[in-house]
């Protein structure tokens, strides 16, 4: 189980040498990330707070899978809506990919990682192009990106890995991605960009040795679950999420009040969508309470279970 | 010049008679001295008193050395000079004297290129630090020095035991600090310091930084290893140690009580009643506890600036903790 | 010992029994219930 630990430097070699994604776009489909990885993308993503934060992934290729074997920070001042490497880390990424090679660590890097705190796993605009510079020059190269905030509200972690497709390419279908709410301020950046890459689907993998250490601390995982209160830790979060959510009602009214002024015949298309419009919204709203519900219950649940007992 | 240059030859004679050994003393220097020759004999007496140990001789003998005016001396000797100077009065614990020559020094030891003289002028500037019972300015210095990575510094090798003793100094240091957040957040990075693990003192590290109240045998046994210094009276007639043990126990009973009466709370803190209000008003006070004393009932009222929510939390991490604790014993008996 | 570890995790309990946490707790109760109306 652990051979995916082993580096075939060979056949690295010569897949860099067929490079058979220049035949085809959309020739990475899937990515394999291991717990090591996860856990150090997640825990530097969540140490970033509301700053985004950017770093790099080791790993490999097989196939149309890239494999992240490991992640490493990357010293770039973030702000709420800019990563840009400074001169320095590209420095340090220079230093740390030669000491790797020099411990015997044979991994390349084979993408970048960065977050998007409380607005979701997407693309923007300055990550796409930043993408298509690393795929002109650095393949084969992926962008992963975590939403630490979203992480702790959904229980989950918030994680999507993407390609870009080549300058002027236009995709055949419509990449399917699963729907997220992309907050009002951000979506334009979204909308004009989410044509020029497309998501892979991501699996999880982890050593003999994680699983003994993830066993060990198995006892920390449920007294965590068991003392963890969704509605105290995000409060910022979901007060974002319903003001968001407001602006967005009040954008979708002003548009019908518009419209019902404007000819009594709503054409068709222009009814479907509105209707696809104010849907998104309910689509919204319903996500927000339900996770407050949850997090209701929880509160309720540890409520009677360690407030209920008396002497 | 020439009285001191008299007076000079006259304590080397006496020297020469009272240690027959230092007959090797080369008597080279005739009445005939100069300045350079008087800063020879100074060095030379001084390295002579630094041998018998009277550390302070020798400094004034080397402090007489005007490093001022007059003889032409580079930087790096000036400051090598001050911070002999410094060291030899530290050796005594004079604190006075020795600061007066770290302060020269401090504006020389900027452009120095010389690593062992800024290392022991920072060892200099700690321990005076240290002697002034400054001791969180002290902990944090006492533990930058013992951070040195390189090994070998100039033509001369870092002593192991020298970086643990400065280690276990700032340790010490953080430990008779007033207790307080700054106190909390150095304790942190000192107890989450592997090295410390191996350190004599760590048992009590671990105490204090846990926030649990030490008892007077494991005080008594922590008396031991300080300094005369760090044991002094203070004007309130209690010790530098004992202060900052109560105001620790302080703390830590604020952790453990929703609120006490000053009564139990003399009696846990091994003091008067009055002297733990006194202590407890001027923390509350200093803003380095929370609280509020109801001096009627004689009650403190500890606060905690954790939201109720956050604590229950912390009250469910608790339980759950003893709960998976007696499971696990429970497997180890088998039952 | 286990005997007296147990009684000490039951003397632990309730975990939280304070009218400032009954007020906080129904304050974020009514909070979420609120919300979940407005959305409604």
């Amino acid at each position: 189980s652990d051979s995916i630990y082993f580096y075939d430097e060979a056949a690295q070699a010569k897949f860099q040498h067929d490079k058979p994604w220049q035949q085809d776009p959309n020739f990475f489909r899937r990515v394999k990330i291991s717990a090591l990885a996860l856990l150090k993308m997640v825990v530097h993503a969540r140490s970033g707070g509301t700053i985004e934060i950017m770093g790099l992934m080791q790993g490999k290729t097989d196939g149309d899978t890239i494999i992240v074997m490991d992640a490493f920070a990357l010293p770039v001042e973030g702000t709420e809506t800019r990563v840009n490497a400074q001169a320095d880390a590209y420095e340090y990424m220079v230093d740390y990919s030669q000491t790797n090679k020099r411990v015997g660590r044979l991994e390349n890097v084979v993408g970048w990682y960065h977050s998007h705190p409380g607005y979701g796993c997407w693309l923007s605009g300055i990550d796409v192009s930043t993408q298509m510079l690393n795929q002109k020059f650095q393949e084969p190269f992926l962008a992963v990106v975590i939403d630490p905030t979203r992480t702790v509200t959904a229980g989950k972690v918030e994680i999507g890995a993407f390609r870009t497709y080549p300058e002027g390419y236009k995709p055949a279908d419509e990449p399917v991605s699963e729907y997220q709410t992309i907050p009002l301020n951000k979506i334009e950046d979204f909308g004009v960009h989410c044509k020029q890459y497309y998501a892979l689907d991501i699996t999880y993998f982890k050593s003999s040795l994680d699983s003994h250490l993830l066993d060990l601390l198995w006892n920390k995982y449920w007294v965590n679950t068991l003392s963890s209160s969704p509605l105290l830790g995000n409060r910022d979060y979901v007060a974002g999420q319903i003001f968001d959510l407001a602006d967005k009602l009040e954008q979708a009214e002003n548009q019908l009040a518009h419209a019902r002024l404007g000819s009594f015949f709503m054409p068709s298309q222009r009814k479907k969508e509105e209707e696809s419009q104010l849907a998104k919204i309910t689509r919204d709203s319903s996500k927000i309470t339900v996770e407050q519900v949850h997090g209701l219950m929880s509160q309720v649940i540890k409520d009677i279970l360690f407030n209920s007992v008396h002497q | 010049e020439d009285q001191l240059h008299a007076h000079l030859i006259c304590c080397l004679e006496n020297f020469v008679n009272s240690s027959p050994s230092l007959w090797l003393l080369p008597l080279a220097y005739g009445r005939k001295g100069s300045r350079v020759k008087v800063l020879a004999f100074r060095e030379k007496l001084a390295e002579l008193y630094e041998s018998e140990r009277q550390w302070s001789k020798a400094a004034q003998m080397l402090s007489g050395i005007d490093l001022d005016s007059g003889i032409r001396i580079d930087d790096a000797k000036k400051l090598a000079k001050c911070v002999k100077i410094a060291t030899l009065y530290l050796e005594d614990d004079d604190s006075v004297n020795a600061e007066a020559f770290v302060n020269k020094a401090s504006f020389l030891v900027g452009n120095s290129q010389h690593e062992a003289i800024s290392l022991q002028y920072k060892v200099c500037y700690a321990r005076i630090l240290d002697l002034k019972r400054k001791f969180l300015e002290a902990a944090l210095r006492y533990y930058d020095i013992s951070q040195i990575e390189k090994r070998h510094i100039s033509d001369e090798v870092v002593d192991e035991d020298a970086l643990e003793q400065t280690l276990s100094a700032a340790v010490t240091c953080t430990i008779l600090a007033a207790a307080g957040p700054q106190r909390s957040r150095v304790l942190a990075t000192l107890y989450k310091d592997e090295r410390c693990t191996k350190l004599k003192i760590y048992p009590i590290l671990q105490k204090v930084y846990l926030e649990r109240i030490l008892r007077k045998p494991e005080i008594d046994a922590f008396a031991e290893g300080l300094k005369p210094h760090q044991k002094a009276f203070l004007p309130d007639n209690f010790t530098v140690l004992d202060r900052a043990m109560i105001e620790h126990n302080l703390l830590s009973a604020s952790k453990l009580y929703t609120n006490i009466s000053f009564e139990e709370l003399g009696a846990l803190l091994g003091i008067a009643p009055q002297k733990a209000e006194k202590i407890a008003s001027r923390m509350i006070y200093e803003d380095r506890m929370r609280g509020s004393i109801d001096q009627v009932e004689a009650v403190i009222h500890f606060e905690d600036d954790t939201e109720e929510l956050q604590q229950w939390d912390q009250q469910i991490v608790g339980l759950c903790q003893a709960l998976n604790d007696i499971l696990e014993s429970m497997g180890r008996k088998g039952i | 010992s286990l005997l007296r570890q147990v009684s000490s995790l039951l003397r632990r309990l309730p975990a939280m029994e304070s009218e400032k946490f009954q007020d906080d707790f129904l304050m974020e109760f009514n909070d979420t219930l609120l919300m979940t109306y407005l959305a409604m």
